[in-house]
């Protein structure tokens, strides 16, 4: 697929099997055409026409939308260091000071919460795909975060 | 009960499943065929929330993240290679407390398709657009589910996608076209947000990781005034190539994980083309997101020069 590093092996295997598409009523492969974890298709061309997300944050936060921003702390492609940065930048009161949050009894991560139901967390030791690299401590925030609870 | 897009079975998996799953395409504007893949919470499907999973690229399906990463099951490779995976349930599905939805988007993606390609010339505002129509044919047809609280999420591109839908849906709600879809708030994880924010989050988070030297750091910051993001200074652009050159090999998505090579990419290159991130290479791209700079695109890795984005780089 042309994504550096990443292995897809098992999910294009799995999903341009003919038994599988079938069994998901998903199209064949001579009408959707293959699987891919990134599209290749030279048709497919897409304009970044929005701008920066910083105006929708606003808005919806001050419309009461809870937001939870999350970021695996080792990844490079988009660091957590700019995710923190555009959440501050926001002004909002701080209402959770700096602290660690816990999974299992350990330390998964940072959070930082913030007024208008605004969370910022890291999550220790994962990358860019949060929950293949952490599952259980992704869990345990998704969970959290859905229910309200710390 | 949708016995059209209920999912009965599943090759690889032996055994019954933990809640409902359906798959199937929601069609819009005629011609625009939306793949999507539910899964009932595990839990309590009539009250856990609703959420909508999206991943980003863009171009990128969202079964990356059903199979690789919060989705019903964990996927063990074939043996021998090349055979289908053997299914097992994942004990840290983020179904075992939510209804969640992953969605191919936009069309052109993963297994969303249109016979009109034209379709596949799109943008953030239309794909939101689109999304938001999904939803509401989604919503019709699986209406047992509407007054679930319900939630956008999603990662990476969908920085871009779960805010600029959310704004769609909250105009919807406003406007009286859903007034009683019960939204909630949104999710995002590593998300691109803003070309300065992020532009500027690479310096200072390579420098923390010991990934560059104090002194590449210093003479960076000095070069470019601690603004990477939009700064045409040659000198800047010189000491920003210097930090780039620092990442020959990395995995990007993980500094800390292997960069897989595919069995066939590697080694079979030759030698003049796997130099080609390292010795030809001009500055990487930095002037094509928003029209304006984005400076971190990936690195060259050995297999040749490659963009965080390779939709991106395509165009």
């Amino acid at each position: 697929s042309g994504v550096p590093c990443v292995s897809d092996e098992v999910a294009t295997i799995w999903l341009n099997n003919p038994a599988v598409r079938e069994a998901i009523h998903a199209q064949p492969v001579s009408v959707a055409g293959p699987w891919e974890i990134c599209t290749t298709n030279s048709n497919f061309n897409y304009n970044h026409d929005a701008g920066s997300m910083i105006p929708y944050h606003v808005n919806l936060t001050n419309e009461g939308y809870r937001a939870l921003i999350f970021s695996g702390d080792h990844d490079m492609c988009v660091p957590f260091t700019g995710s923190e940065a555009w959440t501050r930048s926001l002004g909002y009161a701080i209402t959770d000071p700096w602290r660690s949050w816990l999974s299992v009894g350990q330390v998964a991560g940072y959070l930082q919460g913030y007024a208008h139901n605004l969370t910022f967390i890291t999550v220790k030791g994962a990358g860019h795909t949060v929950a293949e690299y952490k599952p259980q401590q992704a869990l345990a925030f998704f969970s959290r975060w859905l229910e309200g609870t710390s | 009960i949708h016995e059209d897009t209920i999912v009965s079975s599943l090759p690889g998996f032996n055994g019954t499943f933990p809640s409902n799953q359906y798959a199937g395409y929601v069609t819009i504007d005629g011609d625009k065929n939306l793949f999507y893949y539910f899964v009932e919470s595990e839990r309590n499907p009539s009250e856990d929330p609703v959420v909508l999973w999206l991943n980003g690229g863009p171009g990128c399906s969202s079964f990356d993240g059903f199979v690789y990463e919060h989705g019903p099951f964990n996927f063990e490779p074939g043996q021998p290679n090349g055979s289908l995976p053997i299914l097992h349930l994942n004990p840290y599905s983020w179904s075992t407390v939510s209804n969640i939805i992953y969605l191919d988007s936009p069309v052109g993606v993963g297994l969303s398709y249109s016979q009109n390609e034209s379709n596949y010339n799109i943008g953030d505002y239309q794909t939101a657009e689109d999304t938001h129509s999904f939803l509401l044919q989604w919503f019709e047809e699986y209406s047992e589910f509407f007054s679930n609280p319900f939630y956008l999420s999603g990662e990476s591109y969908a920085g871009v996608y779960v805010p600029t839908l959310a704004s769609q849906v909250v105009a919807g709600i406003q406007a009286g076209v859903v007034p009683n879809l019960n939204f909630k708030g949104y999710m995002v994880g590593n998300g691109v947000t803003d070309p300065m924010y992020d532009g500027n989050a690479l310096v200072p988070f390579v420098h923390g990781m010991g990934l560059i030297s104090d002194d590449i750091y210093q003479n960076v910051v000095a070069a470019c005034n601690g603004s990477y993001y939009n700064n045409n200074d040659p000198n800047c652009d010189a000491s920003y190539q210097t930090v780039m050159n620092c990442f020959n090999g990395l995995n990007i998505y993980d500094i800390l994980e292997p960069c897989y090579h595919g069995s066939d990419s590697v080694t079979s290159l030759p030698v003049s083309f796997k130099q080609l991130g390292a010795t030809e290479r001009p500055l990487p791209v930095r002037k094509r997101m928003f029209g304006r700079a984005w400076p971190y695109w990936a690195p060259a890795v050995e297999d040749g020069p490659v963009t965080l984005w390779p939709q991106l780089d395509s165009q």
